[in-house]
């Protein structure tokens, strides 16, 4: 009769002093709302799956993580969206990559897992899935944030490795 | 990248992962978060993992996956030696005894072992990142090889934290 649940909003160099206190209070205060998402599902006896998926959407909303609203920029200045979810109980799984119009691609790749005979879509197919599986659709501007933005400039000017995450705020 | 492992009251896990990539990415690029086994992966048998970070070297290990295969292969061969033990002793073991024996098989430091040697692995060949896992047996951690990692737990007995460094 035990749940648990755990997650995360990413990792980088996010060492004391660089992030600023009103960016750190942010992200804190997201995961303790993702935590409380998904503590409600598992807390009423709800499934581990449905668990995970709220959790998530909490963070995608979110726009201090790289996810749904706050995901980075790519080098042309569009913003391409990925998620995947699986079900330890039969390892059933669904996952989306380079989605640009659902506002919650976490739900995508869980439509993917449900209503679908395939395990990963990509690009235009899975925005078209998305469309024709009735969930939310937004324009792709809606996923950037001004602060994004800044970082992608930030990035162009600079020569940095193709691995130097803490340029690439992945 | 933000990711979310659960174990519910029926012992199920469950996975997920999503993100925005990497800034500037070019090329149709694609990481390891939607990728089974390299960034995200469930079993029921084994583990539950999402990962962040550097995904070409996530997917090159295959983390999430070969973290998956070790806890499970250890388990399962100490429980059958446990059983064959018992068995020996002329304890006849049901089914019931037989999974308790599985959920009991390994412990927390030991499944936290097998995390931190795949992700040296990953380490080893130039990746950097950090991943959360749980078992359904109860195991539940972190690992990460930044320096810092937004994250948090929660448990039906209260416990709830969040941290960052």
């Amino acid at each position: 009769s035990r749940w648990s649940l755990v997650i995360h909003g990413g990792s980088g160099r996010f060492e004391r002093g660089r992030l600023s206190a009103e960016t750190e209070a942010g992200a804190r205060a997201g995961l303790e709302r993702a935590l409380a998402a998904g503590s409600a599902v598992l807390a009423a006896g709800g499934n581990a799956l449905d668990a995970v998926q709220a959790a998530i959407v909490v963070l995608e909303d979110d726009p201090h993580f790289n996810a749904g609203h706050g995901s980075v920029y790519t080098y042309e200045g569009k913003i391409e969206l990925d998620a995947a979810v699986m079900n330890g109980a039969d390892r059933a799984a669904g996952a989306i990559a380079r989605a640009h119009h659902t506002k919650n691609p976490i739900l995508l790749a869980r439509k993917v897992l449900e209503d679908s005979p395939h395990v990963l879509l990509s690009g235009e197919g899975a925005d078209r899935f998305s469309a024709e599986s009735g969930l939310v659709q937004v324009e792709n501007a809606y996923f950037g944030t001004p602060e994004r933005k800044r970082q992608l400039d930030e990035m162009k000017a600079k020569t940095s490795g193709w691995f130097d995450i803490d340029m690439k705020y992945g | 990248t933000v990711g979310a492992v659960a174990r519910d009251v029926h012992g199920h896990v469950a996975a997920g992962t999503s993100t925005g990539g990497l800034t500037g990415k070019r090329y149709g690029r694609i990481g390891d978060s939607p990728l089974i086994g390299a960034g995200t992966y469930a079993d029921d048998r084994s583990c539950a993992i999402s990962a962040t970070g550097a995904g070409e070297y996530f997917i090159r290990v295959g983390v999430a996956h070969e973290i998956c295969t070790r806890i499970r292969l250890k388990a399962e061969a100490r429980a059958e030696f446990l059983a064959h033990e018992a068995e020996r002793g002329g304890t006849i073991l049901d089914e019931a005894a037989r999974a308790k024996l599985l959920a009991t098989a390994l412990t927390g430091d030991e499944v936290q072992e097998i995390v931190d040697a795949v992700m040296a692995e990953m380490v080893g060949l130039g990746g950097t990142g950090g991943l959360i896992y749980l078992t359904p047996w109860g195991h539940q951690g972190y690992a990460f090889h930044t320096p810092g990692m937004y994250r948090g737990m929660a448990s039906s007995d209260g416990a709830r934290s969040v941290a960052v460094y």
